[in-house]
């Protein structure tokens, strides 16, 4: 599904050069459950952007199903995004003066349904979530977990058959963290591939296989034993 | 040092009253190390801003020191709150358009420090969180990590006598979230009074005193066992 060679995102600031990405090879295979660790600043957000087709890397190829996405066209890759993809970003990016409930029924606009199923799927996103109660407030209305449980709702109403995910449950505490962890494993054995970003071990235990980046390169690549 | 007594934050929406906070009655000693635990949306965040006076109650009174702070100007709060309070936000609330080493040196122009001494404090500060080698770049140019760490160690530059951190270690793996426990364990046991708020268990563990919120009230508050 998701093929990497010789990736590399360099950042060039006067005299220095940051390798957030340094020559990633890697394979991803569809319906996988894949966790990237690795300390701060190691490039897990670069690697989530240039998988979600949010950014381009300085140099090496991204094969994903079978295309090179080096080659796609804007339209071709806004459509990438919009139908395949759902992206938790590790900052959530919502759009601050829409209500909780616009912000989690604007990705189903691209599927061409009617308002009356958007907002009917995009309430039970949010009971998901545990959020029906607040889906009128904006994003100022709402608590750091709630905006970044926005956030996951939003990602997870168009059923994306790849779900990208950044720092989930940064901002929730261990009852909703397991919470969400139930809603991700749902959907991993609905066939979906989850490929996301944590801190928390408990959180990567649910991962299959767990990459440990650091200084922009892959220092691991192991299974997780699970029954 | 703080007293607050009966405090109420409520938010009206149309028919509904939101009870971020519901009659709140708490005692915070000077060199106290307190953490406020509880689920997402319960009313952390909501008490850190009424405790740093950013915000403030619907309804109750907080003394501050001995002095109300519903009766303060609002010279004397913005005092208050540059002289004798350190905040780390959980969105971070950096300057978007200024470098790491400007955002850290912000604090310190109120000290009427000049500017070669304000740079060499910064630069101290943000050797302590390991960001010396990201100094010059802005907040777009960092990982969600190394802003959270620009947010702490611009908090601790001026050594403040109350720490108010709101989830200071939500974006950091488990290294670096020692690393900044260590930090604050210092400023405690140079006298400081240090409050937060987190999620994980073994950042709680760092306090002497952990109260759990729960919709908006305080449900417990205890003392950690520690040598
Ligand atoms: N401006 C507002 N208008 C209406 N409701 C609000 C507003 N700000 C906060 N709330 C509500 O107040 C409650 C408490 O919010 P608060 O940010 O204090 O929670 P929290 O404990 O910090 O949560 P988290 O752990 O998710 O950060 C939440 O249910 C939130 O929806
Ligand atoms: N626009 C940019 N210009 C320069 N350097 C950048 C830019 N964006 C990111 N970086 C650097 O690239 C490195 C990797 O960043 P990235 O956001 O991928 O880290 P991360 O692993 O997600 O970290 P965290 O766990 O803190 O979120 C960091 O050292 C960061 O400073
Ligand atoms: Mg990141
Ligand atoms: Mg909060």
């Amino acid at each position: 599904l998701i093929n990497l060679m010789n990736i590399c995102k360099f950042y060039h600031m006067g005299d220095q050069t940051v390798k957030a990405l340094d020559h990633i090879n890697l394979a991803i295979e569809e319906n996988e459950y894949v966790a990237f660790i690795g300390s701060s600043g190691s490039g897990k957000s670069t690697m989530m952007n240039i998988l979600g087709c949010l950014d381009k890397p300085t140099e090496g190829e991204y094969l994903l199903n079978g295309k090179q996405v080096s080659s796609l066209s804007q339209n071709q890759l806004a459509e990438i995004r919009n139908q395949e993809i759902g992206f938790i970003f590790q900052s959530f990016n919502l759009l601050p003066r829409a209500s909780a409930l616009d912000n989690v029924m604007l990705p189903l606009v691209y599927k061409g349904l009617k308002l009356s199923e958007r907002r009917k799927l995009a309430i039970e996103a949010l009971e998901k979530v545990n959020l029906a109660d607040r889906m009128g407030h904006i994003p100022s209305q709402l608590s750091g977990g709630q905006r970044q449980r926005v956030a996951i709702a939003r990602a997870l109403v168009t059923k994306p058959s790849i779900l990208l995910a950044d720092e989930p449950t940064g901002n929730l505490d261990t009852q909703t963290t397991r919470d969400i962890m139930v809603l991700f494993d749902e959907l991993y054995h609905e066939g979906q591939t989850i490929i996301m970003v944590t801190h928390e071990d408990d959180v990567a235990s649910h991962c299959r296989r767990v990459i440990r980046l650091s200084d922009g390169q892959v220092k691991d690549d192991y299974q997780n034993e699970k029954e």
